[in-house]
Formats: C-alpha cells, sequence, structure tokens
C-alpha cells in the first residue's frame, strides 16, 4: 500500500 | 456587473458536468480576463481549475471582480434546464446574492430564465507555480480514459513511468497485474488521434486511478488530453477547451511507506 500525498504539501497558499 | 453569452450552453453544460462529483461548492470568480474557478475536493488530494476565457464569450463584459459562490448540484439541475444548442447567458450585479442564467432556443423562440441563489464560499486558494515538467505526454483522451477504467479493474493505483521508450501504465491488484505501453504515434489522416511524447529526464510516479478516472469525465471537452509528469510533484491532466480556455486537474501522488 502507498501512502497518498496531499496538495497542500506541494501547493502553499500564495 | 457581469453579463456572458455563450454561443452554446453545451459547454458549461459538460463542465460543470466534469467536476460536479468531485467539487460541490465552488466560486466562479469573474473578472475582465474571463471566468475562473479553483476548487479541491474534501480530501485535498485533487484540485480543478478551469479558466474560460472571455473569448468564449459574446459579447462578455465584466466590469469588477465579482466572485460567484454556487453549489454545483443546484447548478446542475438549472443547467439541465437548458439544450444543448441553447445560447447561454450569464448574468449577476456587483456584490450579487443570485446568477441569473438565460437559456434560448434559436429555431423556437422559447426563453426561459432561472435566478440561483448565491452562496458565500471561504475557499482556500492554492498557489500552483508554472512547472517546467519532466515529461509532457498528448493523447487522445477517450484511450486515456479507457486506459483508466481498464487498470481501475485490477489496482487502485496505477504508475505511469515514462522513458525514451515511451509511457507505460502498469497496476498490480489481488487478481494479478496489467500494464498499457504507449509510445510516440503520428496518424496522418487523423492527428486528434496522435500520441506526442516530449520527456526530459525519466519519470515515474503512482497515482489513485479513482481520481483518474473521475478526471476522465472531461474526455467529452477535448478529443486530446495533456498529461505533465514531474518526480514528486502532482499531476497534471489538462482538457484544451477553444480560446486557449481550458479545464485542468491535479493530482497528488501516493508514495511509498
Amino acid at each position: 500500500p502507498t501512502r497518498q500525498d496531499m496538495l497542500d504539501e506541494f501547493y502553499k497558499d500564495p | 456587473m457581469l453579463e456572458a453569452r455563450l454561443e452554446q450552453a453545451n459547454l458549461l453544460k459538460k463542465v460543470v458536468d466534469a467536476i460536479k462529483d468531485l467539487v460541490q461548492d465552488c466560486n466562479f470568480d469573474c473578472n475582465d480576463s474571463g471566468i475562473a474557478l479553483q476548487a479541491m475536493d474534501n480530501s485535498h488530494v485533487a484540485l480543478v481549475s478551469m479558466m474560460l476565457k472571455s473569448e468564449s464569450f459574446s459579447p462578455f463584459r465584466c466590469d469588477r471582480n465579482i466572485a460567484l459562490g454556487i453549489n454545483l448540484t443546484s447548478l446542475t439541475k438549472v443547467l439541465r434546464c437548458a439544450a444543448n444548442e441553447d445560447i447561454l447567458t450569464l448574468k449577476a450585479e456587483d456584490a450579487p446574492d443570485v446568477v441569473n442564467l438565460v437559456f434560448e432556443s434559436a429555431e423556437s423562440d422559447r426563453l426561459s430564465e432561472y435566478d440561483i441563489k448565491l452562496m458565500d464560499i471561504d475557499q482556500e486558494h492554492l498557489g500552483i507555480p508554472e512547472t517546467e515538467y519532466a515529461a509532457t505526454i498528448s493523447m487522445p483522451s477517450a484511450e486515456f480514459q479507457k486506459i483508466c477504467r481498464d487498470l481501475m479493474a485490477l489496482s487502485e493505483s496505477v504508475s505511469i513511468e515514462c522513458t525514451k521508450e515511451g509511457v507505460k501504465f502498469a497496476c498490480s491488484g489481488d487478481i494479478g497485474s496489467g500494464s498499457v505501453t504507449l509510445r510516440s504515434h503520428t496518424n496522418v489522416e487523423k492527428p486528434q488521434l496522435n500520441v506526442e511524447i516530449d520527456l526530459s529526464e525519466p519519470v515515474a510516479l503512482t497515482f489513485s486511478l479513482k481520481y483518474l478516472v473521475n478526471f476522465c469525465k472531461a474526455s467529452g471537452l477535448s478529443e486530446q488530453v495533456r498529461l505533465c509528469l514531474s518526480n514528486e510533484v502532482p499531476l497534471l491532466v489538462e482538457y484544451a477547451l477553444s480560446n486557449n480556455s481550458y479545464l485542468r486537474f491535479y493530482l497528488a501522488p501516493k508514495i511509498g511507506d
């Protein structure tokens, strides 16, 4: 099984 | 004051139909460049970014920035009242509490008018940087949809591996494993069937097929789909629309524990 990342870890609120 | 007139209601019907299962309440941000939308699904794994450029409408008028907070289930109910070929006009006052939709059928002189109550949606906005992707794949959208559906029968995740030999979609699950490998391909008579792979360096990432199958609901909007990948960054799945408009989906990768 692989862990699902979240977008917040890649794209910060500007 | 917003007034935006679409020659065919079909475009907005298809866009909303493609995203309504991913996101529920969205702000349609209207300004002089067009109508934009950015929203994440509840788990923050996927993001949809839509841009309908002002050139898609005629006429298009937006005197000041207006955020139309709309529930997509409500919008779907009203858009169902429009025939695909109807002329669709969106109207809203500055600081509106409703958005007005008018559907006109050219030949039968029928005019329908609906108001949808707006919501105050406090949505966080993600800053998505312009990215030079290691691999860009342009391919028939129907082909990508079939690959995702086929592999989802075997597994909940798909690995997408791009090398100079081509792009390989692979998965394995309880019943076994499967893979589809594509190479760059040019169809002179039907360029919409081309597969084009631009690779600056090899990439291999794993994604949830449930989300990819969901994104593929947009396949009816464009004959081609563009997949952009770089290691350790979210996947971009882009359906180009006319007038430089687009419907983009971003999906965070799955990483091995």
